[in-house]
Order: structure tokens, then C-alpha cells, then sequence
């Protein structure tokens, strides 16, 4: 308890804190958390982003972040900044970044602990959290730990995303959390389109809009919404 | 030491047994296991098919399966057939497919234990174990209690696959298993091409060939390589 009250402390002077979160990998959330982060700092937000995806620390590769967090004062880590948005991630502190860390239960409560007890984020209107995906220990710790604000759901539009993302959202429910909305991503010919409406009908939350499959995502050289216009513009209706 | 006894007297019947892995979610995992299986069916080989992905069994649903395992002698499970695969899931036990079974560590290992030790799979020239994805403590301990002859990895052809791949490479290597070859899923236009022939140079290991990002996956009705001979042919050539 007393670690609660200390990672409480820590964050609060953070208005919201939203989790990006599915039912299963390759879906899209880690892209969708960065740009969604860009585009709150974009429009004059103090945003930062958690990249708490353990198993695939994949943020600090999006955002091609060469230089990791600084310490500041009793041992305090101040993250780095890119595009306006503070980030920190479990990957800064992998030495090798090709070699995965296996991580087992009550390693990952400390691991979780200790990074949102000494991370310095000062006041931030938006803390965009990027969860590990599925329902295994590692999302649920995170979520016991962080008393989050709000829950973005990413689906893909194929039928058995529909399954993953319902059995998760029935999982998050029985922890009272406030789901935001569905966001159904790779919409378009070739994944077709729907289970973002039908997640939202079945589950009772709200479709906050789609995004479509489109090769633009591939070039990893900035974040989408700051080289297409019209992706922008799709993220936009999203918030 | 006794269970993992139990569970290798129970599989010593079985000649090979592969497993189809993946770094993350949602690259085509379990398309691949289910294809691959039904394709070694159709080539007159006996052929069981063990959905160990706790997290998402999603195995089930593509095989529209709607009666589970019978009860043989002394309490054995036998698999019900599918396609002329023998088929066993940990989704068969949970009582609502929409609830998420939330995996804990120890729970893993019974889980995992029990439901090896008491299949009944009568002779078989090939088991295909669809794999959780990750490196996190389900796929781990299956690898453990199982003593897989091979392993297929699969990527998508983004930069980023080709990390999250590496990782779980390196990370089932120190388990002296014996990679059989990687497979590169998706490719074409939208993710490009690549992923695949980079991680069998740099981790040398075989690159058994690619498949495309092709509309006809989205329909369920039946295993696309039963309904698509040209995608057929593609999973032909990469055994
Ligand atoms: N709408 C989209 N269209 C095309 N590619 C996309 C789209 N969204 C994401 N991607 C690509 O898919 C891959 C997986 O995305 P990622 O954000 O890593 O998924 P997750 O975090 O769910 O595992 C990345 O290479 C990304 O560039
Ligand atoms: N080559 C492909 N082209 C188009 N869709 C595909 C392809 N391979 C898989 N899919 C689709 O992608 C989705 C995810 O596949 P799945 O096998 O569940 O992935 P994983 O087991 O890695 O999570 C499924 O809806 C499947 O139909």
C-alpha cells in the first residue's frame, strides 16, 4: 500500500491519464498511442507518453529517440522529450534491445513500481499509456497500479478481433474503468470493415471512428499524422 | 520431475512435433498452424493440432468446431476431428468464449500440465502446437513441459516485426530448440517486403518463403487452403 500512496503522489499532478489498450498484438495500439500523444502536444497539450508494453517496448524505435531519460534531483528520472511529448519506456533501461526480457509475475510489479515512483513528469494535462496487450499479468498490474482515467480500445475489423477485443473489454469492466471508446483500425478492402460498430453495440461504449489501412504507416520516419494530412484529419475525429 | 514423465509417455507416440511461434500477436499465427495442419491432413498424414495460445484460443472459432472432446478410458480426453485433424484447445474448457480466462504464473503450469497429460492422441506423424506469442511465462512453460522437435516463426514484412522477432529468436535459443525455418506473412503492397529474408540472414536460420496479404483469409467459412489454390500452392512450398 505504501508503494501505491508514493506512485499516487508521484502522479498527481497529471489531469488524465489514458490507456491505449487491445485484445491482442498487431492491431495498431502502439502506433495509434504515439500519434495520438503528438497530436495533443500538436495542439498546445502538456502530453507524455508511458510505453508500457514490456514484451515489445516499441515507442522509443516509432519515435527514433536516441537519448533516453536524464536524473534529476533524489534520484528522480526526468524523461526525454520528442515532438513536444515527454516519453519513458521499460526499453531505455534493456541493454541490448534485441534480447527480450522475460518477464515473470512479481518481477513485473516491481519493474512497474519503481518506474512510475521515481519518473518526474511534472504537470501534464495528458498521460497517454501504451499497455501490453491480452490479459496476462502484465496489463492487469499496470492497471491495478495506475489509476487511469480513461480506456481507448483498438480492433481490427476482421471477426475474431471482435472475440479478442470483447473477452478483454468483459475483463477491464470487472476492474471499474472507464472505457472511452472502440477505435477500429486497418479498415478497407482487404480486412473489411465492422466489428468497431459491432464492439460498440454489443458492448455498450462509444465507436469514436476508424482509421484506414493505408502503406503511409509503413515510412518510419516521423509520426503519420505529422507527414499525411488526411490521416490528421482522421485522428482528430477520433478525440 | 513425475508430471513431465506422465506428459512424454503420453506424446511418445507422436514422431514430430512443431511448433508455430511468433514475437507478437496478430501477424497470422494461428492462420498458419490451422492451414499447415489441414494441408499435412490432406497429404495423407495423421495430423493433431493443440491450440496452447491460453490467452486468445482462437482455433476453434476458425474451424467453426462445436463439439469438444469426448472422454476415452480412464478419464482421457479424446480430440474431436476436424478436416482429418485431431484437435485440442484450451478453449474447449472455458465456459463463455467472451470471457477472458485471466493466466497467472502457477496456473500456467497445471493448466498446461493437465490438459498434455491427458489427451489421448493416439499415433500421429505430426502435432502442430499453436504457440502463445511473446515472451512471457505461457509460451515459456510450454516449451518447458513440451519437448517440440521444431520450431516455424512468423513475421509481417514491417521494420518493426523484424525486432519484436529477433527477441523472441534469441530468447528461444537459449532453450536449445530447433528453429526449422521463418516464414514472412502479409507481404505485398500495404507492409512491404523483407522482414522475412533479414532475419534469416542475421539470425541464420532457413527462410521457408512468403505469404501474401490476400482478401480471402477474411472468409471463415472453411481453411483458405481449401478454398483458394493458389494460396495452397504458397503453403505447399513452404514445407
Ligand atoms: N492503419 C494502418 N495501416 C497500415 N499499417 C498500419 C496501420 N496501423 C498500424 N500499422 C502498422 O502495423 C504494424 C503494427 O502496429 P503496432 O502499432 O506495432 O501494433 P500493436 O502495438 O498493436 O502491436 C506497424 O508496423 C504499423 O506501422
Ligand atoms: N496473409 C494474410 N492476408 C490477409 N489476412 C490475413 C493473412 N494472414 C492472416 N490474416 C488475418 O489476420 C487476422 C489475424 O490472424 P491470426 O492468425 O489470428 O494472427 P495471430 O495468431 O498471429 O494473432 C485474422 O483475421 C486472419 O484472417
Amino acid at each position: 500500500w505504501d508503494q501505491r500512496r508514493k506512485v499516487s503522489q508521484n502522479l498527481d499532478k497529471i489531469k488524465n491519464k489514458i490507456a491505449v489498450y487491445s485484445g491482442k498484438g498487431g492491431v495498431g495500439k502502439t502506433t495509434i498511442a504515439v500519434n495520438l500523444a503528438v497530436l495533443l502536444a500538436q495542439q498546445g497539450h502538456k502530453v507524455g507518453l508511458l510505453d508500457a508494453d514490456i514484451d515489445c517496448p516499441n515507442v522509443i524505435r516509432m519515435l527514433h529517440m536516441h537519448s533516453g531519460p536524464t536524473s534529476g534531483e533524489n534520484g528522480q528520472l526526468v524523461p526525454a522529450e520528442r515532438y513536444g511529448v515527454k516519453v519513458m519506456s521499460m526499453g531505455f533501461f534493456q541493454k541490448d534491445e534485441l534480447e527480450a526480457i522475460i518477464w515473470r509475475g512479481p518481477m513485473i510489479h516491481n519493474a512497474i513500481n519503481q518506474f512510475l515512483e521515481l519518473t518526474e513528469w511534472g504537470e501534464l494535462d495528458y498521460l497517454v499509456v501504451d499497455l501490453p496487450p491480452g490479459t496476462s499479468d502484465a496489463p492487469l498490474t499496470i492497471m491495478q497500479v495506475l489509476k487511469l482515467d480513461g480506456f481507448i480500445v483498438i480492433t481490427t475489423p476482421q471477426d475474431l478481433s471482435y472475440i479478442d477485443a470483447v473477452r478483454s473489454i468483459n475483463m477491464i469492466r470487472k476492474m471499474n474503468v472507464n472505457i472511452l471508446g472502440v477505435v477500429e483500425n486497418m479498415s478497407g478492402e482487404i480486412f473489411g470493415h465492422g466489428a468497431g460498430e459491432t464492439i460498440s453495440e454489443r458492448m455498450k461504449i462509444k465507436f469514436l471512428g476508424r482509421l484506414e489501412l493505408n502503406k503511409a504507416y509503413g515510412d518510419m520516419s516521423a509520426p503519420v499524422i505529422l507527414r499525411d494530412e488526411s490521416i490528421r484529419k482522421d485522428f482528430e475525429a477520433l478525440l
